[in-house]
């Protein structure tokens, strides 16, 4: 199984239509890896991104210099998933 | 294995071999009213499954509705299953279903993306692409709802095979969309298309492709309205409606933009709820509030595609 522990998902604010440009940027950085939940559309609506532990760091300052509001929508992926996994093999057993 | 659809459990996830299982149940208990159709193989060689429910007739106009086209989306699956046995627990019992299936046949595709759906079951849990190799890259899948033949390669979709907006080399170069192209184009008389996804509370209608108004946008406005009011009386759930471009971004390929240049009138797609902000993984608890919901939109959807003929 893929290993998503400490991929967190954040839900990015975006107040302007510059700062959605901002945002865009970020899905052209291959070597951060992230995976748009939601991306982002209009000023105002929320944009989700997974991001990999190894990215975390970059992405928050990324939006941090930008001043572009966040806040973490999942804390640990692996967590959820593993709740996941386990409330399926319950109902099987 | 779970012996009848009566003990099958509709609040958790399942696999693909559960929903499969699933599938067969329903059409040994309900013979008369369902049949299972394979429609093709996928690229990795699962069948391909659609459940009819006809009460009779020859060729009569259609519903078709698809859920799981993007693997991960594990509540539209879910949906799917509840919805079969919701039909056939209430035809002969609901006036407005039983009237709908006297004169149309539904069609229900549940797991549109079979190879992935498995993947996500198997490997990765967040895989939303077919499973598909591209010569020259290692990056595997192409999204399936960005390789229909309307508008392709066109701005909101990726030439890159390493993006999750992947188009494919060419329209329909996947062959979980050709089953369903060519299903369409052989049945020939489909009269709503109704392609369900998740995550973000929409009912959105074409284009995606073009800010170009579709022709029927007052109509089908309107009806996309009435659905989400629906919708909306059971849980309270917020829906945006409108057409794809205006109301997310612009999207080219996309399954229902194809439908409805087919002369599909009521072509709309779903994007379902996460009212709990978990996203793809919404939990299990709220599989069946969501499919509740949902029905209600889908049966404002097709009882005006009964009393609209075109």
């Amino acid at each position: 199984h893929e290993d998503f522990v400490g991929h967190q998902v954040l839900r990015i604010f975006a107040a302007d239509e510059a700062q959605v440009q901002k945002v865009k940027e970020l899905e052209d950085l291959q070597h951060l890896q992230l995976d748009f939940w939601k991306g982002p559309t209009w000023p105002g609506s929320p944009i989700d991104i997974r991001v990999p532990f190894h990215s975390l760091q970059a992405v928050k300052i990324f939006l941090e210099a930008q001043d572009i509001r966040y806040e973490i929508m999942i804390k640990d992926l692996q967590s959820l998933l593993d709740e996941e996994q386990e409330q399926m093999f319950a109902f099987r057993a | 294995q779970v012996q009848s659809t009566n003990t099958f459990n509709y609040a958790t996830y399942h696999t693909l071999e559960e929903i499969y299982n699933f599938l067969d149940l329903l059409v040994a208990e309900h013979p008369q009213l369902v049949s299972k159709i394979q429609i093709g193989k996928t690229y990795e060689d699962r069948p391909i499954y659609v459940l009819k429910f006809s009460t009779g007739g020859n060729n009569r106009p259609a519903i078709w509705i698809d859920t799981g086209i993007h693997s991960r989306e594990w509540v539209t699956q879910a949906s799917g299953v509840w919805f079969a046995k919701k039909i056939t627990q209430d035809y002969g019992q609901d006036p407005a279903l039983t009237n709908i299936l006297n004169n149309m046949d539904i069609f229900l595709e549940i797991v549109t993306n079979p190879d992935g759906f498995a993947f996500t079951h198997s490997k990765n849990r967040m895989w939303r692409k077919t499973r598909s190799l591209t010569s020259n890259s290692l990056c595997v899948g192409v999204d399936p709802n960005r390789n229909w033949d309307a508008g392709f390669g066109n701005a909101g979709s990726s030439s890159n095979p390493c993006s999750e907006q992947y188009r494919g080399k060419f329209p329909n170069s996947e062959v979980e969309v050709q089953s369903i192209v060519n299903f369409v184009n052989h049945h020939g008389n489909i009269k709503a298309f109704i392609s369900i996804h998740s995550y973000s509370q929409l009912l959105l209608y074409p284009y995606g492709y073009t800010s170009e108004p579709a022709p029927d946008k007052e109509e089908l406005d309107k009806l996309a309205k009435s659905a989400v009011t629906a919708l909306s009386s059971l849980y309270g759930t917020k829906y945006k409606y409108g057409s794809i471009i205006t109301t997310i971004y612009q999207a080219s390929g996309s399954t229902v933009d194809w439908t409805y240049n087919q002369g599909i009138k009521y072509s709309f797609t779903f994007e379902l709820r996460d009212s709990g902000r978990y996203g793809f993984l919404l939990p299990a608890s709220q599989i069946v509030p969501t499919a509740q919901e949902t029905w209600l939109a889908l049966m404002t959807i097709m009882e005006h595609t009964l009393n609209h003929p075109y």
